[in-house]
């Protein structure tokens, strides 16, 4: 039973894939699983939908880990899933959200990546396409999208960790998220969790220049991380990408953004200063903790300021 | 599967421009197989960067040279990566 899941550890692919399984089992009316494609190695990409009913209802997206290595980025996403499951009904707030939206996550944005960190190399970041033409693999994910793609702050070369890839959404687990949102219409925030360094950020990444609600997403993004130190005093500092980290073109929330849905985050997670992507199993739930503090206040957010 | 044995993370605290455009250029520089985790991009955020043993001595001597503060945060990649693996293992014969 999800009760047994251990979620202070780091799990592999199966195991994550069978607890979801449990949690649909064990909350049949408010979660579902839907497989949204396949990844490049013909793993299924599954998506857990948190829904009380309604016909396409807003919604907000929330993927983890696109960027395999990044372990504590799934397992947040692992609690955070069993989080909004075990709350709603008892936490007033979340249930009148769920109540008005759905929340889809995507736990294992990639999937190959994810299993190849476990039996190969634990230092994978991308995909594991073939590049035709290199003897090195696998693509950036989060340098793949139509945004700004191929332009500063990605690689073009395949053997380069932040290889933007032959085209946009050349990956075929980016084009699933991408058919998915386009498909649904209805999303109202999408929100990117990465790790380590304690950011949240928000649009662009490809170009420094500001967007047209940039005080907005900034206001929230600093209320949310006020709501994330208040718990165990971990630092964040908020803004755009290239403003805050570098330019970085054809990522995720770059592309929600520019496709409309306003409330577009990303986040990395917590950096102790001595591990860097190790981070270890006893850091996971204090890190899902904090982090659940500023999703629910973004979340919260959305829920009250329809568009 | 791949072993990072001997390998270590540094944690530069970039003081200058200066520094940072040396980071930057280190960043470019392909012989020593360097895996930035924390890419140099201000001063303001730390840039960690992944070793491999054959290159070590080198990149710290490069680093004292130019009075780049660093610390080392992983001292052998692999003995960590195997507590990592070893705990997992455990907690899944626990759940199992």
């Amino acid at each position: 039973s999800t009760r047994s899941f251990n979620f202070g550890s780091y799990h592999p692919i199966e195991t994550i894939y069978s607890w979801m399984d449990t949690l649909v089992a064990q909350h049949p009316k408010l979660v579902t699983k839907q497989e949204i494609g396949r990844s490049y190695e013909n793993r299924p990409m599954y998506v857990l939908k948190f829904s009380t009913g309604g016909n396409n209802r807003p919604a907000i997206w929330m993927d983890t880990g696109i960027h395999s290595r990044e372990w504590v980025s799934q397992a947040t996403g692992v609690w955070t899933a069993n989080k909004i499951a075990t709350d709603y009904g008892t936490d007033a707030s979340l249930t009148s959200l769920l109540n008005t939206m759905d929340i889809y996550m995507l736990l294992l944005a990639n999937p190959d990546g994810y299993a190849y960190t476990h039996s190969n190399d634990r230092m994978w970041r991308k995909t594991r396409s073939k590049n035709s033409g290199s003897v090195c693999r696998g693509v950036d994910p989060n340098r793949n999208w139509n945004a700004g793609f191929g332009g500063p702050g990605a690689s073009r070369n395949p053997c380069s960790d932040s290889y933007h890839g032959p085209s946009a959404h050349s990956e075929i687990e980016v084009k699933n998220v991408v058919d998915l949102v386009r498909n649904h219409g209805n999303f109202k925030s999408f929100i990117s969790v990465h790790a380590y360094s304690q950011l949240l950020m928000y649009p662009y990444g490809y170009s420094c220049k500001s967007v047209p609600h940039q005080s907005e997403l900034d206001s929230v993004g600093r209320a949310a991380v006020q709501k994330l130190t208040s718990l165990y005093g971990t630092r964040y500092k908020v803004g755009s990408i290239c403003n805050i980290i570098y330019q970085a073109s054809g990522g995720s929330i770059d592309w929600s953004y520019d496709i409309g849905i306003k409330y577009s985050f990303a986040f990395e997670l917590r950096d102790t200063g001595r591990y860097g992507f190790i981070l270890p199993a006893n850091q996971i739930i204090p890190t899902a903790s904090e982090t659940w503090l500023a999703l629910k206040h973004v979340m919260e957010y959305v829920r009250d300021h329809p568009y | 599967e791949r072993l990072f044995v001997g390998e270590q993370v540094l944690r530069v605290n970039v003081e200058s421009e200066e520094q940072m455009q040396l980071l930057q250029a280190l960043e470019t520089q392909e012989e020593w197989e360097l895996d930035f985790w924390l890419h140099p991009v201000s001063t303001e955020l730390p840039v960690d960067i992944r070793v491999p043993r054959s290159s070590v001595s080198a990149v710290t001597e490069f680093l004292s040279a130019h009075g780049i503060p660093y610390s080392v945060i992983i001292n052998n990649l692999q003995e960590l990566l195997d507590e990592e693996k070893a705990e997992m293992m455990e907690n899944q014969m626990k759940e199992r």
